[in-house]
C-alpha cells in the first residue's frame, strides 16, 4: 500500500451530514446518520480519535451525497463504477470530507446482490478521512474494490491489518483519553441507537410481558431523541416522531447490554448532557451506558451524585438550563452534569413544580421542548421554562403515547395457538387475522 | 483470447490512468503510452487486485475494472513520472 497520507494532529473530530441521499425512501435520514455514526465509531474504537456530530458548517468531516461531476476532481459516473471517495487529512480545503455517489442504490441490511451497503463503504471512506490509503491486502476494508456488505454495524470488527495501520498512525486507544473533553455544546443529538435485534419473529413474547395499555411504568426517558417506556424487564420504544416501534415490548437485557441478569426492573433512566451517555438507576446503584453497552466499572453507588441513599424515583434533564433533576418522594435535587456536581440548596420540596404529584414514576424532556412527568397511568406536561403544569393535565399515558384506544387493553398473554386473550379472559383473533394491524414506520 | 477492441483498450488505459497505474498522457506532446509501460501498469493493477499478472487486459482484469470501487487512486503518482518531473 502507498504510505499513509499524513494524519490529524487533533484527536476530537466533528462530523456532519451536509446533504442526504435524494432517494431517501430506501434509507431514512436517521438510519443514514446512525450508519455514519457507527462507521466512524469503528475507527474511534481502536484509536485515540473521538468523533462527535455537530450541526454547523464548521465540521471537520463534511459528508455529502452527490452525483456526476461535483467539482472536486473525482467526478462520479452513474450507478456502479466509482461509488464514493474521501479526502486525506492533508487535503488543504477538503480534509476529511467524504462524498457518496447519489446515483447508487444505498442499502442497509439488504442481501448482497441488491444495491451498495452504505455502512461498508462508509467505513472504507472514513479510513481515508483519517489518513489511510488503499491497500492490496485481501482482508483489509481499505481494498479499493467494493466487497459487499460487512454485516451488523453493532458487531462489525475491523480487520487486524487495518487496526495495525491505524495504530501506526495514531497509537492505540487507552481506556481514558488524555485530551480535554471536546466542546460538544453545539453538537446535534447523536443518532438514534440502531436496534438490530435478531429476527424478532423467532422470539415469541414472554408470557409475563406487561400490557402497555393498563400499566404504570417504572421509568420513562428520551434517549437520542426517542422515547423509552420501561416496565419490569421490558421496554417500549417510540421514534422521534412519537411512533411506537412495536406493540410488543422488547426485553431490556436483550438490548441494553451489561445489566445484571437478575435485574427485574429499573427506577429511573436519563441521557446525560454533554457526552450523551445513558444512565440507569436501580436502588442504590447506577450504570452508565455508551450507546447500548454498559461501560466498565459499573454499577457504582448513587452517592456519586450526592443523592441520599434511598434511591431515585425519577430523573430528567431540563432543556431550559441543561441541569439534571432527580426526584424522590416529595423532594427534588438539581445536579450539574457538566461539572458533575450537585447544586447547592437542594433538596427542595417538589411542590415547587406546581401541579406535579409527589412519588413520581419518572420524568423526561421531549423534542417539543416541554417536560413530562409520569405517575400511574397518567402524565403531566410543563411547557418550556415554566414550573407549573399546563391546563388540561393529567392525561392518559396509554392513549397519548402507546397507541391504546380508550379502555383498550390487549393483554399480551398469548395462547398456544397464537391468538391473544384480553385481560378479562375474552378470546379474540390476533389483529392480523381480521386484516387489522397496527404498524409503525421507524427510520 | 479474442483480440481486444479499440474501445476496450481505451477503457483500460483510461482506467489505469485514473487509478494511478499510468501517468496521465503528456499534455504538451499528447505522447501515448509505450507498450511496455502499459504492460507494466496492467501487471501492477493485477497484482494489487489479487489477479494473475499476465500483463494483458484479459477477461478477469476487465471484470475487475468494472467492479464498483472507491474513486481514489491505488497508487500515488508513479515514481518514474514524479522522478522525471523533479529532474
Amino acid at each position: 500500500s502507498v504510505p499513509s497520507q499524513t494524519k490529524w494532529s487533533k484527536r476530537h473530530l466533528s462530523w456532519r451530514i451536509r446533504t442526504f441521499p435524494k432517494e431517501s425512501h430506501l434509507l431514512g435520514r436517521d438510519t443514514v446518520r446512525a450508519l455514519m455514526y457507527y462507521a466512524l465509531k469503528v475507527w474511534s474504537d481502536v484509536s485515540p480519535l473521538n468523533f462527535h456530530e455537530v450541526a454547523g458548517s464548521e465540521a471537520d468531516i463534511q459528508i455529502d451525497f452527490t452525483k456526476a461531476d461535483h467539482n472536486d476532481g473525482y467526478p462520479f459516473d452513474g450507478p456502479g463504477g466509482t461509488v464514493a471517495h474521501a479526502f486525506f487529512p492533508s487535503d488543504r480545503f477538503t480534509a476529511g470530507d467524504a462524498h457518496f455517489d447519489d446515483d447508487e442504490a444505498w442499502t442497509f441490511r439488504s442481501p448482497d446482490a441488491h444495491g451498495m451497503d452504505l455502512f461498508a463503504v462508509a467505513v472504507h471512506e472514513f479510513g481515508h478521512a483519517i489518513g489511510l490509503a488503499h491497500t492490496s491486502a485481501i482482508e483489509s476494508i481499505m481494498r479499493p474494490y467494493y466487497q459487499g456488505p460487512v454485516g451488523d454495524p453493532l458487531k462489525y470488527s475491523l480487520p487486524y491489518e487495518d487496526k495495525v495501520r491505524v495504530w501506526q498512525l495514531y497509537g492505540v486507544r487507552d481506556s481514558v483519553s488524555h485530551t480535554e473533553r471536546p466542546d460538544t455544546s453545539r453538537s446535534a443529538d447523536p443518532p438514534v441507537l440502531l436496534d438490530l435485534p435478531e429476527n424478532r419473529s423467532t422470539v415469541p413474547p414472554a408470557r409475563d410481558a406487561p400490557d402497555r395499555c393498563s400499566t404504570h411504568f417504572d421509568a420513562v426517558a428520551q434517549i437520542r431523541g426517542e422515547a423509552f417506556f420501561f416496565k419490569g424487564k421490558y421496554f417500549w420504544r417510540l421514534t422521534r416522531e412519537k411512533h411506537l416501534v412495536s406493540l410488543r415490548p422488547a426485553q431490556i437485557h436483550r438490548f441494553w447490554r451489561g445489566l445484571p441478569a437478575n435485574l427485574d426492573s429499573v427506577d429511573a433512566v436519563y441521557e446525560r448532557p454533554g457526552d450523551h451517555k445513558i444512565v440507569f438507576f436501580k436502588g442504590l446503584k447506577y450504570w452508565v451506558f455508551k450507546d447500548n453497552n454498559v461501560e466498565e466499572g459499573y454499577p457504582r453507588p448513587i452517592g456519586d451524585f450526592g443523592l441520599p441513599l434511598e434511591g431515585v424515583d425519577g430523573a430528567f434533564v431540563w432543556l431550559h438550563n441543561e441541569k439534571t433533576y432527580f426526584f424522590k418522594g416529595s423532594q427534588y435535587w438539581r445536579y450539574d452534569d457538566h461539572l458533575r456536581r450537585m447544586d447547592l440548596g437542594y433538596p427542595k420540596d417538589s411542590m415547587l413544580w406546581k401541579g406535579v404529584p409527589p412519588q413520581l414514576d419518572d420524568a423526561m424532556r421531549w423534542s417539543d421542548g416541554a417536560s413530562y412527568f409520569f405517575k400511574g397511568k397518567e402524565y403531566w406536561r410543563v411547557v418550556g421554562s415554566d414550573m407549573e403544569v399546563e391546563s388540561g393535565y393529567p392525561r392518559p399515558i396509554s392513549k397519548d403515547w402507546l397507541l391504546c384506544a380508550d379502555m383498550q387493553s390487549d393483554s399480551p398473554a398469548l395462547e398456544a395457538n397464537g391468538t391473544e386473550t384480553r385481560s378479562h379472559g375474552q378470546r379474540h383473533a390476533s389483529h392480523a387475522e381480521n386484516n387489522y394491524e397496527v404498524c409503525s414506520c421507524t427510520s | 483470447a479474442p483480440s481486444l477492441t479499440a474501445e476496450q483498450i481505451n477503457m483500460g488505459v483510461d482506467w489505469l490512468t485514473k487509478f494511478g497505474y499510468l501517468p496521465p498522457p503528456d499534455p504538451v506532446t499528447g505522447q501515448l503510452q509505450t507498450k511496455e509501460a502499459l504492460t507494466k501498469a496492467i501487471k501492477a493493477m493485477q497484482k494489487y487486485g489479487g489477479l494473475e499478472e499476465t500483463g494483458v487486459l484479459d477477461e478477469k482484469t476487465l471484470v475487475l475494472m468494472k467492479t464498483p470501487r472507491c474513486s481514489l487512486p491505488d497508487v500515488a503518482e508513479p515514481e518514474s513520472h514524479s522522478g522525471r518531473r523533479r529532474r
